[in-house]
């Protein structure tokens, strides 16, 4: 990983005696070609060495035993702070129902997510609706219906033909006069560059004024994040992210890509295909992925 | 980027800056500008769109198959079998949907084998493609062996006089052990079932997937072996750089890709259209 690289670099570097700034520029190299294998973004790792490079031209790095280590803990700490939020519980309106709903690319892990909120509020004691309002993905109303029965929750569709706006609001209607106190609205997978697929979430956020709408992200995605990211936020009020498969390999970038570009707080981390496997966010782990 | 501009290392540096963000890789990124450096000098390049056209021209020539097509062929005497894999979600299930439909245009008999038993709906999702393509599909109960499905499927197709049968495989990350040795086993159940390999074995990459790409080609390739490998979601704004160190490091041809959900969203695998697209 990356210690052992900047270990490297600095082994060869500190044979002439004291570091100069060009000797911090070839760790700083070491430093963003970990951070681009990881999938962090290209720009987002440009401001990153920018901002560390400060530190790591500092006395610390320059009077210590092994310079190679105290550049690894600048990083990971500016990681782990980066990563870090605010706010990582789940929006609860002051009246019944709460709303929530799930967007993100095709593929991303939302109608798993949803099951996997819906299975943590039901053990709490909560009443979760599941809604499906994917009106175009072959059998994905009929995926969330089994999912529903698989968690033991209440499940609400209307078939494939009406408008997702439509269903969200019947549905919270629905959960309202059967005193369910949480609607789960999934919705299909959309690619951020297509407007009728944007304005349509829009108009579900628009029908139902959701008090808390996730981002569902998958953690193996590239430099694309940030296009992603930047695109949905700006399209409808996200006030979270869920980051999905983190029990694969990916180094997991995407997650600083997406936390430097839009501040939104990373709420949870899906960790398995089996509904039990959802995990609050821990930017500790992700930094120590990120890094290698 | 180019339009009338003289070479200079600002170019070089915007060029490896766009692979990059294509998730060709930082290191690929800077041994193929490093080679186009090379190039450039040696052909005394000094226009910038001269160095673009050369860069699309090394890009193209590192995709390119060996064999001339790169469409699936298929075997000496049918069935021919095609085994579809690859990590959760990338797309498998709708490109099978939308291989079926080609093959059908060109007059194959198609049958799919519905081995995904154990996502929510998965055979059911498999059943409508088989219906939009008017493919014939074999399913078992939810939680059966998706090897007794590979199985049946192929036994079928002999009796039904099919030429191809597309196996449908759960999505699965190439960490879990276990659900690769599942892998292993529906393959080993096809050989013998035919006799033979099966004709293709195609993962399916998700065209947002960044680095990880190269894990998944690299373990996937060492428990089936890999013939060939589609990108799927190239719609969207990523760039699927990631096939270059694929093809590089594995030499896993790419057959086709995806643009889209609907069942004619499939093209076979152009690298000059690739790389023209890599630039834009
Ligand atoms: N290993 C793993 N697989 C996951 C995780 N979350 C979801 N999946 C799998 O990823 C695939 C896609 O999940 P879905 O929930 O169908 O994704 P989606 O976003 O609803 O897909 P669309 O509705 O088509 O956009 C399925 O095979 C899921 O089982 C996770 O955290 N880990
Ligand atoms: N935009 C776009 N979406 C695609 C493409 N291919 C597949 N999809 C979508 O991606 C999502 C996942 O597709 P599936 O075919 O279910 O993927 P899968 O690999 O079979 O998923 P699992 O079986 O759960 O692992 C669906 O919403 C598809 O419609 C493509 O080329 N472009
Ligand atoms: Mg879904
Ligand atoms: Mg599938």
């Amino acid at each position: 990983g990356l210690s052992e690289k900047l270990s490297a670099t600095f082994k060869k570097l500190r044979s002439r005696g004291r570091l100069t700034e060009a000797d911090i520029s070839a760790a700083l190299r070491e430093v963003r070609m970990a951070l681009l294998e990881a999938d962090v973004s290209f720009q987002v790792v440009k401001d990153f060495t920018n901002a560390i490079k400060e530190q790591a031209l500092g006395e610390e790095v320059a009077k210590a035993l092994s310079p190679g280590q105290q550049v690894v803990k600048i990083v990971h700490t500016e990681l782990v702070r980066l990563l870090g939020s605010d706010a990582t519980g789940l929006a609860t309106a002051e009246t019944p129902p709460t709303i929530i709903l799930l967007a993100g690319l095709q593929g991303s892990g939302k109608t798993t997510m949803a099951g996997k909120l819906a299975r943590m509020m039901a053990k709490r004691g909560g009443t979760p609706l599941l809604v499906a309002t994917d009106t175009r993905r072959p059998a994905a109303i009929r995926q969330l219906e089994v999912v529903a029965e698989q968690v033991g929750v209440p499940f609400f569709q209307m078939g494939d033909q009406l408008e997702p706006a439509r269903i969200a609001a019947a549905a919270v209607s629905h959960a309202r006069s059967h005193n369910l106190d949480t609607v789960i609205i999934d919705t299909a997978g959309r690619l951020h560059t297509d407007a009728e697929m944007m304005d349509e979430i829009r108009a579900v956020h628009q029908a139902v004024s959701p008090h808390e709408t996730l981002l569902v992200l998958d953690s193996l995605t590239g430099q694309d994040a940030v296009n992603v990211a930047t695109e949905f936020c700006g399209t409808v009020d996200v006030d979270g992210v869920v980051l999905t498969k983190l029990d694969g390999d990916a180094r997991g970038g995407a997650a600083l890509s997406l936390r430097a570009v839009t501040g939104k707080p990373i709420k949870f981390a899906g960790v398995g295909e089996k509904f039990d496997a959802l995990e609050t966010f821990h930017p500790e782990r992700i930094a120590s992925r990120i890094l290698g | 980027l180019t339009g009338g501009r003289q070479v200079d290392e600002g170019l070089f540096d915007e060029l490896e800056e766009l692979l990059i963000e294509a998730d060709v890789g930082p290191g690929l990124a800077a041994e193929l500008v490093a080679e186009l450096r090379r190039e450039a000098e040696s052909q005394h390049i000094t226009d910038a769109d001269a160095l673009r056209d050369l860069m699309r021209s090394q890009v193209a020539t590192l995709l390119r198959a060996e064999t001339g097509t790169p469409e699936i062929v298929p075997g000496p005497t049918p069935p021919s079998v095609l085994l579809v894999v690859g990590v959760n979600g990338t797309g498998k299930t709708t490109t099978i949907g939308k291989l079926a439909h080609l093959l059908r245009k060109q007059g194959r008999r198609v049958l799919l084998a519905a081995a995904d038993t154990f996502r929510a709906a998965a055979i059911d999702q498999l059943q409508i493609w088989a219906e939009r393509a008017r493919a014939d599909i074999v399913r078992h109960q939810e939680g059966s062996d998706p090897g007794a499905v590979a199985f049946d499927a192929i036994e079928a197709a002999k009796a039904r006089g099919a030429d191809w049968v597309i196996i449908d495989t759960a999505g699965r990350l190439h960490t879990k052990s276990g659900l690769m040795r599942e892998l292993e086993k529906v393959q080993r159940v096809c050989r013998r079932a035919t006799g033979r390999d099966p004709e293709e074995v195609l993962l399916v990459l998700d065209a947002t997937t960044g680095q990880n790409a190269l894990r998944q080609a690299e373990v996937f390739g060492e428990a089936v072996g890999l013939t060939g490998v589609v990108v799927a979601k190239l719609d969207g704004t990523a760039k699927g750089g990631i096939v270059l160190g694929i093809k590089k490091r594995f030499g896993i041809p790419i057959r086709y890709v995806g643009t889209g959900e609907g069942i004619d969203d499939l093209a076979p695998f152009s690298p000059e259209e690739f790389a023209h697209a890599l630039f834009e």
